[in-house]
């Protein structure tokens, strides 16, 4: 998760003596820390770098070092006033933290500092995330790169799941035959404690050499037992978190119209992986299930002008007729999603499609629309006003041009996703894979109750589906802590009936629980509590109305400043110690939206972040050139 | 003259030539806003060539930044910068520097002139010195946007016009005129038009001899690509 190293590679003269990782997952809540210390063996100071990589879905709570006995902490800060002062480190000079994107589910975060000879120094980064639940299981995914042989290494987790662990499973991308039965595992009941602590020897590629096997993912995958409709309910130190995934549920039948861009710039990789991720997801619809295709470019031109039920043979024919999707034309994103509402309001109204049934759009594109209405806003109007909070919409972008802003908004407008599709070799596999997350819905409209006068500060509590093999997750806080009459009911529309289950909440006793533990993770509720709420607050702050925005920018500006997260609004600062090169600078730990993170991407190999000093840091972004001139 | 796009976010460049009586002044840049216009005046070669086609080219430019009180003035020989009813004359025999709070000018003897109009523009303009006793060709001037980031949406004028992006696709690749250009159909600003993949020379790193850089080609003076016609962006005066 780390990498330590010196500028110089003339001589071996920083020496990594421990990388630690240690992750303590509490009902859901992983909390990170990752130690990396290393010593300046020369007899000249010099600078050693610090590189992680984190969950994107992670956010940084705390950032230190401690540099010969002497610690820096560091603090959260509005990231407009954390600017100001790097602003003011870099133009004198200085370099500054980064953060850029790395792969799909990860960021990097890299800092340097210089260190004195003879010296040693101690990075400490914690970061926190509420673990998703996806296709049945929740994934703690930890990179290792240490690059050296380092004398202690370890990775520890410590699973506490009050409702019981139905599986866990550990491994990694770069176990071998001998480094496999390395990883100790402990199942209990409630706990789990995986363990992976290979000596220098082990770690060695091959006999004498320096080179190290560690370098890949190291992942931990589990599930919980699910035993009561209601779900589980925990209410740890005057807040609850309710966990809702019932079992043994039916799916309900759906109603999904593909619209798929096949406008000119879809050309070539892009077009071809969408025709086989088509082929593939057809091939899973299920026969009660009813579809519709609507390939667009400039002209939108469905494949029937009603859904369809998935028999074998409809399937085959939509089969046969994906195959010859070819593109052409520009991009008319507004009329071709319009068209697949309008599909899917006459197929209920005509009672073509059955009532119990979930109607949803998957709209695969690439780009920008440049023809009929262009302006993305008034797509965003059009589509919200047409869909009227009756479907959802899922969008899924392609390549790097894609405005992913755009898409994102308007699926969370319309209680959906947006996705984006990288263009490597298994984009079919992740389209099949988001394909897979929401293609089965197991309940409708589902609203999670508790009695308003015991709670408050609550999490979003109604959710258009619960999707097989994820998980519906609300928090809040308790007003008082009378329990007698926390009941909480939850109400849905499943696929032959009406879903409703209601019961008492009752605190959990962690002493009782965990008896040999003194101390878990003590106010963890609280903090999902808050990283939920933030989380909401981001969202909302980009799909509301401009008073909402604002309300909701400034919400999650105040929290991430209470709770020491990291988050698109905050950055955290740390100050280096001053050193021969110059005065205090600062570091800085940011969090990338989705935008930056793509635009990190379009960089390719160069750096995303604040501009340093050095060139090799700094980040320009891809100037056009306009210009005229004669021959 | 050609006009190039180039969009290093999609790998690609648009370009189209714009061509008109020599003398006429056309409007490149144009943003009320911030104050800030660049007009060019067209020169033709000395005579018409052999084969009669006249060939026009840029060999002034008007520049005016009204917020800042700025005027200059740069053709084939000399650059003339006007300011606070000083005027300063910069010869491109010489290799110059000026600095000023509001503009900064850096000549490269014979090459180029960079100018930095503060908080607003950044260009180039190239020198193209032909050889004094060519029988048809003489001297021109190349025109490279830097930086136009900070120029208000509403920036327009031949090249202005593109500085916030343009959208496009191009599709049905098919064989042109010549094998080495094939033609295709370009979607853009609401219209389909044929283009010709072609390509255009910047002389920024080379002046002299220029490097292709490969374009999608618009016919008929940029019609399609730029709002209205080349006629419309026709001014009287160079300020």
């Amino acid at each position: 998760a780390r990498r330590l190293q010196k500028r110089s590679t003339n001589e071996k003269t920083v020496e990594v003596y421990r990388v630690a990782v240690d992750c303590t997952v509490t009902s859901r809540f992983a909390h990170t820390v990752m130690t990396s210390m290393a010593v300046n063996k020369a007899n000249v100071s010099q600078e050693i770098f610090f590189e992680m990589e984190l969950p994107k879905t992670a956010f940084i709570t705390n950032f230190s070092m401690e540099i010969e006995s002497k610690m820096y902490v560091g603090e959260v800060k509005e990231k407009e006033k954390a600017k100001k002062q790097y602003e003011k480190a870099v133009s004198s000079g200085q370099t500054a933290g980064l953060v850029k994107a790395s792969g799909r589910k990860m960021e990097k975060f890299s800092v340097s500092v210089n260190i004195a000879a003879e010296s040693n120094v101690t990075f400490i980064l914690t970061y926190e995330e509420l673990l998703q639940r996806k296709l049945g299981q929740y994934e703690i995914l930890t990179r290792v790169k240490p690059k050296t042989l380092v004398q202690e290494f370890e990775i520890v987790t410590n699973i506490y799941e009050p409702q019981g662990l139905s599986y866990v499973d550990a491994h990694a991308t770069f176990l071998s035959n001998e480094l496999l039965p390395l990883v100790e595992k402990t199942v209990t009941d409630k706990k789990a404690r995986i363990s992976f602590s290979p000596t220098m020897d082990q770690q060695r590629k091959c006999p004498g050499c320096d080179g190290t096997l560690i370098d890949g993912d190291f992942i931990i995958k589990y599930d919980v037992n699910r035993q009561t409709s209601l779900g589980d309910i925990q209410i740890v130190n005057g807040y609850f978190v309710h966990f809702f995934a019932p079992p043994d549920l039916p799916r309900v039948p759906k109603n999904v119209v593909f619209v798929i861009d096949r406008s000119g710039s879809m050309s070539g990789i892009k077009m071809q992986q969408t025709r086989e991720a088509m082929l593939a997801i057809l091939k899973d619809l299920h026969e009660e299930d009813h579809f519709a295709l609507i390939p667009f470019d400039s002209s939108i031109e469905p494949w029937k002008e009603s859904l369809i039920k998935a028999t074998k043979e409809n399937v085959a024919e939509a089969m046969a007729y994906v195959k010859k999707i070819n593109d052409r034309g520009a991009t008319d994103i507004n009329g071709a999603v319009l068209r697949g509402v309008e599909m899917l309001v006459q197929g209920k109204q005509s009672k073509a499609l059955p009532d119990r049934s979930v109607d949803m759009i998957i709209l695969l594109t690439d780009g920008m629309p440049n023809v009929g209405v262009s302006d993305t806003s008034m797509i965003q109007q059009n589509v919200r006003s047409a869909i009227g909070g009756n479907m959802s919409l899922f969008c899924l972008g392609f390549g790097n041009g894609v405005d992913y802003g755009f898409l994102d908004v308007m699926s969370q407008q319309n209680k959906g996703l947006a996705r984006r599709i990288y263009e490597a070799s298994d984009a079919t596999l992740q389209l099949q894979g988001f394909y897979d997350e929401v293609s089965s819905p197991l309940l409708s409209e589902v609203d999670l109750r508790y009695p308003d006068n015991a709670v408050e500060l609550l999490t979003t509590n109604h959710f258009k589906q619960l999707f097989n093999g994820s998980e519906i997750v609300v928090a809040g806080r308790l007003m008082d802590n009378d329990m007698d009459n926390f009941l909480v009911e939850v109400f849905g529309q499943g696929f032959e009936e009406d879903f409703k289950v209601q019961g008492q909440a009752r605190a959990l006793d962690w002493g009782v629980m965990y008896p040999d533990e003194e101390y878990i993770f003590g106010d963890f509720t609280e903090r999902l509590w808050a990283y939920l709420t933030i989380q909401q607050l981001l969202d909302k702050s980009k799909t509301g109305a401009s008073d909402e925005k604002a309300n909701a920018t400034a919400k999650a500006l105040d929290m991430s400043l209470q709770y020491s997260f990291v988050t698109p609004l905050t950055s955290m600062v740390v100050t280096k110690p001053e050193t021969e090169d110059g005065p205090d600078s600062p570091l800085i730990a940011d969090k990338l939206t989705e935008e930056q993170r793509q635009q990190a991407e379009k960089m390719s190999g160069r750096h995303y972040g604040y501009a340093s000093s050095p060139p090799r840091l700094a980040y320009y972004p891809p100037t056009p050139t306009y210009f005229v001139d004669g021959d | 003259p050609h006009f190039m796009i180039e969009l290093p976010d999609r790998d690609d460049a648009l370009c189209f030539n714009i061509n008109d009586k020599p003398g006429t002044i056309f409007s490149l840049v144009r943003d009320a806003q911030s104050g800030i216009l660049v007009n060019g005046q067209i020169i033709g070669d000395k005579k018409i060539p052999p084969d009669g086609k006249i060939n026009t080219y840029f060999w002034r430019f008007g520049i005016v930044h009204k917020n800042l009180g700025v005027r200059l003035e740069v053709n084939t020989q000399d650059i003339s910068v006007f300011q606070d009813g000083k005027q300063i004359k910069l010869l491109w025999s010489d290799t110059a520097s000026l600095k000023g709070p509001n503009v900064d000018l850096l000549v490269t003897k014979d090459r180029s002139l960079k100018v930095t109009l503060k908080d607003s523009v950044k260009f180039v303009i190239l020198l193209h010195k032909v050889w004094e006793k060519h029988p048809y060709h003489r001297d021109y001037l190349g025109f490279y946007t830097l930086d136009s980031h900070l120029l208000s949406p509403s920036v327009h004028g031949l090249l202005g016009q593109f500085y916030h992006g343009i959208e496009y696709e191009v599709t049905d690749l098919r064989p042109g005129e010549f094998p080495e250009k094939p033609d295709a159909t370009m979607f853009v600003k609401g219209q389909e038009l044929n283009v010709t993949r072609g390509w255009q020379r910047d002389f920024r790193n080379d002046v002299k001899n220029g490097e292709n850089v490969p374009c999608w080609f618009i016919h008929t003076n940029g019609t399609g690509l730029i709002d209205g016609d080349a006629t419309d962006y026709i001014v009287s005066g160079l300020f």
